[in-house]
C-alpha cells in the first residue's frame, strides 16, 4: 500500500483517522510482537495522530515507542493481579 | 481516577473499527 501521509490523513474523518494509522500500525508491531500487537497498537493510537505519522516512517521511534507500551502494559497487568480474588 | 481498568487499553483488531476511537475528544 502507498505511504500514510499527513494530507492523506487530514483528509479522513476523524473517526477514520485512528483507524487508518491503527491499519498501518499494526502490522509492524505483530512482526514483532505477534501475542501483544493488538493491545499495544491500541495504546499507540492513543497517541498524537503527528506522533504516530513520525513513527510509521521511523522504525526506531516505533520501536522505542513499542517497548515503553510494552512496560506500562506489564506494569497495568501486574496491577491487576494483586488484587484480591473474590 | 486512580483505579485500574481491566478494559484498558482498547484492543485493536485489523479490518474492525477501533473501540478506543470513542474516549478521544474532537
Amino acid at each position: 500500500p502507498e505511504p500514510l501521509t499527513a494530507s492523506m490523513l487530514a483528509a479522513a474523518p476523524l473517526m477514520d483517522q485512528k483507524q487508518l494509522l491503527g491499519e498501518r500500525l499494526y502490522p509492524m508491531i505483530h512482526a514483532h510482537h505477534p501475542n501483544l500487537a493488538g493491545k499495544i497498537t491500541g495504546m499507540l493510537l492513543e497517541i498524537d495522530n503527528s506522533e504516530l505519522l513520525h513513527m510509521l516512517e521511523s522504525p526506531e521511534s516505533l520501536h522505542s515507542k513499542v517497548d515503553e507500551a510494552i512496560a506500562v502494559l506489564q506494569a497495568h497487568q501486574a496491577k491487576e493481579c494483586q488484587q484480591p480474588l473474590v | 481516577a486512580n483505579g485500574t481498568n481491566i478494559n484498558w487499553p482498547p484492543e485493536f483488531c485489523p479490518g474492525v473499527p477501533w473501540k478506543g476511537l470513542q474516549n478521544i475528544d474532537p
